[in-house]
């Protein structure tokens, strides 16, 4: 699945 | 960066920080679930990995490592130095019943099977059901202190802040993270039931949350 998600998140 | 997450942040830090000095002050961490506590050090410490691998921010790297420190000297407080005042007969939550659901789950719905990206999933899953030991704890004694529900005020802001966030970005950058965003949901749905006991009862000045 999509994982070009940024983790930018804490 | 929106004000939403910026706040959101804040909030959680506020929370952990208000934790920690409830139990440093007053010595004892009577009414803490430490479960929850272990939980959420877990939590930090499986999503965080990337702290070494991928940076960020000056903030995000921070942030990670203030969670980090504060976490495990709670937990520290509580299972060590202040174990005494440690109430286990009350803190019966069968963690088990959550580990092994949202370890399953992080293997069957994830976004690649990697595993830095399992373990970041399972804290995604993880944080979702991590303060049900502490809620079910105030259930079974019938109570928490104020500074107790000050605390699960501010941590219940900050996932509802983060609602905001995820409606922010979605709305200016198209963002959205279908894993973070349906366990935030159901994450921020159990303290439904929380915020109207604080405002019906704490914020009448009634001082403890006495439950019905």
């Amino acid at each position: 699945e999509d994982d070009k998600i940024p983790k930018d998140e804490l | 960066m929106n004000i939403f997450r910026l706040s959101g942040d804040v909030c959680h830090l506020v929370a952990i920080i208000i934790l920690f000095l409830k139990i440093w002050r007053s010595k004892s961490c009577a009414g803490i679930s430490g479960k929850s506590q272990l939980l959420f050090a877990l939590v930090f410490t499986t999503r965080y990995l990337d702290l070494f691998t991928a940076f960020i921010s000056i903030y995000n790297t921070v942030m990670k490592v203030v969670f980090l420190v504060l976490a495990y000297a709670t937990v520290s407080l509580i299972y060590f130095r202040f174990r005494k005042s440690y109430d286990s007969e009350s803190d019966s939550f069968r963690v088990e019943f959550l580990l092994v659901p949202v370890a399953g789950l992080s293997f069957l719905e994830n976004y690649s099977f990697t595993p830095l990206e399992i373990l970041w999933t399972f804290s995604i899953y993880l944080e979702s059901v991590a303060i049900l030991p502490q809620l079910f704890m105030i259930t079974k004694t019938g109570e928490a202190e104020s500074i107790t529900t000050h605390y699960l005020f501010f941590l219940g802001l900050y996932r509802t802040l983060y609602l905001a966030n995820w409606v922010w970005r979605y709305h200016e950058e198209g963002f959205f993270d279908q894993i973070a965003v349906v366990s935030g949901v159901v994450q921020t749905i159990f303290y439904c039931d929380f915020f109207y006991l604080y405002f019906t009862r704490v914020l009448r000045g009634s001082g403890k949350m006495t439950l019905p």
